[in-house]
């Protein structure tokens, strides 16, 4: 199983839609400060179920919908979705191809969904539930965040590892 | 799930002190659960983590004194040691390399390589020599003010980030 | 003692407002004294200190969502706004410019040079841009592992990591 | 007043005596990770009277001692020297050179020294009062630390301001 393509629109920095297409092997992102390079990975996390807002530098969920710029009204809606290629059936599901999607409304209101059906955070767990594919994995290193295990005090690091491993 | 816990320490363990002899070139690490007062034997159940490393040529000192390169490494190599006793598809790293020097910047990625058999890896990085391994090159920039947009990036001529090519 | 934090504040006020706008190119900063859910007079003796900061073309949001490098910049500006109205005849900097991509790490140079006609300035860094903004280059080496030891720096040929000369 | 020279002798990583003269404008200091660029920042918190180990990333006061590499034995001592011009007598004493200097033993015995003349650290605290000189000062940013101010909350921003200033 990998990822086959990310596809923001609304979110974050990402007004208007755009997709990353990801092949096996390394993909590099690079670009100047503050253009969007972390935002892709804030995407990977919340379309993948992140509750925490603060986890993506937010105060609160709201913060991820597209708020504006000099030129540009603010989203009315974030949306994320999350291409896998599922050809070894690694995921429990028939399809070759699986299509994670996440959706916030600046009401409020959130949708989680699986192929383009409507289903529950607990179905999108479900469905990568010893993958290794997930938030709790220890498979996204933030920016800033490389030096954690070290600087956190033997008892920390004991939860850290726990919930990794 | 204490036998769980004492199986993928191990293997952490092992993975840990091999990865980082690998990105120091040499030297030795290890980690160890805390016994009370360094005596007798750790409680498997609650005990702390400590982690020990020593750079080739040097004392064993507390990791504190380490430089700030130097705990970059040795922090990448206990991810990648908890990563590989517990792989995922992919892997995202954000600016990881952003405290290492030329030399150790070229070992890190030489490593990574080594991981490409088995996950996807999405790299984060302002570093060119980090971005002449990616397979795959997206360049990020906001042409219009505050509004992100993909591009295609040029890696033959200059720095990419000043001067991208519009896919 | 009061009137001593109200001044100062007012002071640092003004230089950062003035030093973010000069390295962002644009946008717009400012410190202020928390007020009870924003509302009416803060308690100059006790309230806390909020950052806003906006770079240019962008909205005003708070300031953890800002990029790595923004959040470098800003507080960049911040200190050297401290540094300004509590004047040392020396600063050093260890490797802050760690986070910054290139026209960022330039503008961060010349600021550093508008303040040398005050004090001294000390700057370790990686990136070469920032060593080209030194007066006077020292390498430091571990020919012999463990022991540091300083060298001179060609800086005409390769990086001079690298290659430096030995003193 | 401005520095012109700091010299180290068995402080840290800088078994031999090493030293660097200091100009007025931009020093740079380069060079591969771990070679001790940032101890030449501790050694002069260090001889400024810095009294957290923590801060000096040690773990207790001894670790400044260089404690031996793969081919040398441990000092007994760690010095550093460091040398202000004092043309213009911002500090008060009359020398137009003035030098301070600390000392600590393996035995834990610790010495201050003014112009080579024993002193105690108060000695040194109040010959820099009012110069902007000193660990407290907002004049040092170590590695890895320039955000702090960014990531306190509003209340501990207070405290760290009205330290510095
Ligand atoms: N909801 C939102 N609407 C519009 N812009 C947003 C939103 N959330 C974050 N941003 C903007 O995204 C930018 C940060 O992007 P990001 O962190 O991805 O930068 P980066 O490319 O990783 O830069 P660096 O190299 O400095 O780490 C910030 O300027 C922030 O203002
Ligand atoms: N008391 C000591 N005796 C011997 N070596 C020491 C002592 N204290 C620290 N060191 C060594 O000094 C090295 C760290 O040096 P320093 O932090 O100055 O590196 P640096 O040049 O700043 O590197 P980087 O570019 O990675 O930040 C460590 O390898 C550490 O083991
Ligand atoms: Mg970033
Ligand atoms: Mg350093």
């Amino acid at each position: 199983m990998f990822l086959k393509r990310l596809t923001c629109q609304g979110f974050k920095s990402f007004a208007d839609k755009t997709d990353f297409d990801f092949m096996p092997g390394v993909t590099g992102i690079v670009g100047p400060n503050g253009c969007g390079k972390s935002n892709v990975v804030d995407a990977i996390k919340w379309v993948l179920g992140e509750q925490s807002a603060r986890s993506l530098r937010g105060r609160q969920m709201m913060d991820v919908i597209f708020n504006g710029s000099g030129t540009r009204r603010s989203s009315g809606v974030a949306q994320v979705d999350l291409v896998f290629d599922n050809a070894d059936q690694t995921l429990p599901c028939d399809q070759t191809e699986v299509t994670v999607s996440r959706r916030l409304y600046r009401s409020g209101e959130s949708e989680y969904l699986l192929n383009s059906q409507a289903c529950r955070l607990k179905d999108v767990r479900e469905l990568f539930l010893d993958t290794g594919v997930g938030v709790d994995a220890y498979s996204i290193i933030e920016q800033g965040k490389v030096d954690v295990l070290l600087q956190a005090n033997p008892a920390e690091r004991r939860i850290i590892f726990e919930e990794a491993a | 799930s204490r036998k769980r816990f004492e199986e993928t320490f191990h293997q952490v363990r092992t993975h840990f002190q091999e990865l980082y002899r690998k990105l120091f070139g040499g030297g030795k690490a290890d980690i160890l659960l805390e016994t009370t007062d360094g005596e007798g034997t750790p409680d498997i159940l609650e005990a702390g983590i400590e982690i020990q490393a020593r750079p080739p040529g040097k004392e064993l000192q507390s990791i504190s004194l380490l430089s700030g390169g130097e705990k970059t490494m040795t922090a990448i190599a206990l991810l990648l040691a908890i990563f590989k006793s517990r792989p995922s598809p992919f892997a995202i790293l954000d600016e990881v390399d952003a405290a290492l020097d030329e030399a150790n910047n070229e070992r890190f990625n030489r490593i990574v390589r080594e991981f490409l058999t088995e996950s996807q890896f999405i790299l984060i990085t302002h570093s060119k020599r980090t971005m002449s391994i990616a397979d795959v090159l997206y360049g990020v920039t906001m042409q219009e003010a505050g509004v992100s947009k993909r591009v295609a990036v040029r890696f033959d001529d200059e720095s990419p980030e000043s001067k991208p090519a519009v896919a």
